[in-house]
């Protein structure tokens, strides 16, 4: 079992190795992962090797088969089906991000209360009405629910959505939701990511 | 100066002690932030040590004062100003959402090229031409540029923001542009976010 950092760090490596790939470089070295990422090198390699991968000495690792290796490990060519409330602003964005595929992620179809939205169809993915959404859930078997809609309606989303069998939450609302010990939850805050731009902006004037 | 992986951890421990404190909670120990974060108790206090700041023991962290001292530390309270570049669904949910504000950034304008959108308003914030952008930089002495627009207009506008002056970038555009070494960027990539969720849902099927 990994532990949460080495597993966070895992995904952004599978990034800078993909662009390296699809320019046509064979191969990457841990110096130049860590020093993209912002990561010490010996965390890089030790995070390489929890995954039982290994390099060649002074060469690096060849994009081409860590690459896939990544993706069997962190399991991405496997899409996950999931359904996302709240067709506003947000929620139009995430279903119209095409980098969402290539991590495994598969928004089949949005929900929303606003009597305007019901019906149309964004990047091919329908918008049913909320009340719709526990008999699709059993219907397509879907265990995954991305939650963008404002704070004030989450909870009561949240707990629709976990009665209905969903077992994990993407949640973009900024509150932190209360769910039963066995569902996952991901509060995300793309906020916390500004912080560290600001910080080095800070240490670039020292 | 903190490592990378500290920083990023500090905005998650801001949120968690926020929440605590309007709850009305007076403190908050290592152990549940430990919890809430999925992270390792020992890196917890490591962290909080890293930032000279010391709870009392047995009884945890003061809720007020460590609050206030991250705000002091990650310097939140004093709003940075920043411009958008793309009005578009991204672009306006990040425009509207409140959340910036707490970890002190402040969104003044939107630049976009489609003449649609020119003049409207979102949140107080107006949208402008994109040609109107290098002027705005320097009347508003700006430093900061948010970018959220198709992948393959990014690197364009990246090099017109870097020779308009700006010294910061948050990139959403799917690819990593290229920019001079003193300029910081920060590439924003929530599918990788998502990764960590789609994980754990396997660990748990065991
Ligand atoms: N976590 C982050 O980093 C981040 C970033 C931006 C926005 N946000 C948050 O995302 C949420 C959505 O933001 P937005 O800009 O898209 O808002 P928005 O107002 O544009 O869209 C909200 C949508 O939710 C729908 N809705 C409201 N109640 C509903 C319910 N009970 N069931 C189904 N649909 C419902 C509305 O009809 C609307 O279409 C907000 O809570 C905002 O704070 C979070
Ligand atoms: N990194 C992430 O996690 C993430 C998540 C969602 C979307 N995205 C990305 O964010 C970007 C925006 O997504 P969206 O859904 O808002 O797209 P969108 O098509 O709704 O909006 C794009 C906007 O950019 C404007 N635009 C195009 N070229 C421009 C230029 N040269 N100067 C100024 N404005 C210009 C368009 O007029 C439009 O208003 C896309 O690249 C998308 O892939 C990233």
């Amino acid at each position: 079992k990994l532990s949460g950092p080495t597993l966070r760090r895992l995904p952004r490596y599978y990034r800078i190795v993909c662009e390296h790939f699809e320019r046509g470089e064979e191969y990457i070295r841990s110096v130049e992962i860590a020093r993209r990422l912002d990561v010490d090198e010996t965390q890089v390699r030790k995070d390489i090797a929890a995954i039982n991968y290994s390099g060649k000495p002074k060469i690096g690792f060849n994009t081409k088969e860590f690459k896939a290796h990544l993706e069997s490990f962190l399991d991405l060519s496997n899409a996950k089906k999931a359904f996302l409330i709240g067709a506003g602003s947000l929620g139009l964005a995430l279903a119209k991000y095409t980098g969402f595929n290539k991590y495994g992620l598969d928004i089949i179809a949005l929900f929303d209360v606003d009597p305007h939205k019901i019906g149309l169809k964004i990047a091919e993915k329908e918008i049913f009405h909320i009340s719709e959404f526990t008999e699709k859930v059993c219907e397509q078997d879907i265990k995954i629910v991305i939650i963008a809609i404002p704070g004030e309606e989450a909870q009561k989303m949240a707990t629709l959505a976990v009665n209905s069998g969903i077992k994990a939450i993407w949640n973009f609302a900024p509150i932190n939701i209360e769910v039963p010990k066995e569902i996952i939850v991901a509060n995300q805050d793309i906020a916390a990511d500004f912080v560290i731009l600001s910080m080095k902006i800070d240490e670039n004037k020292g």
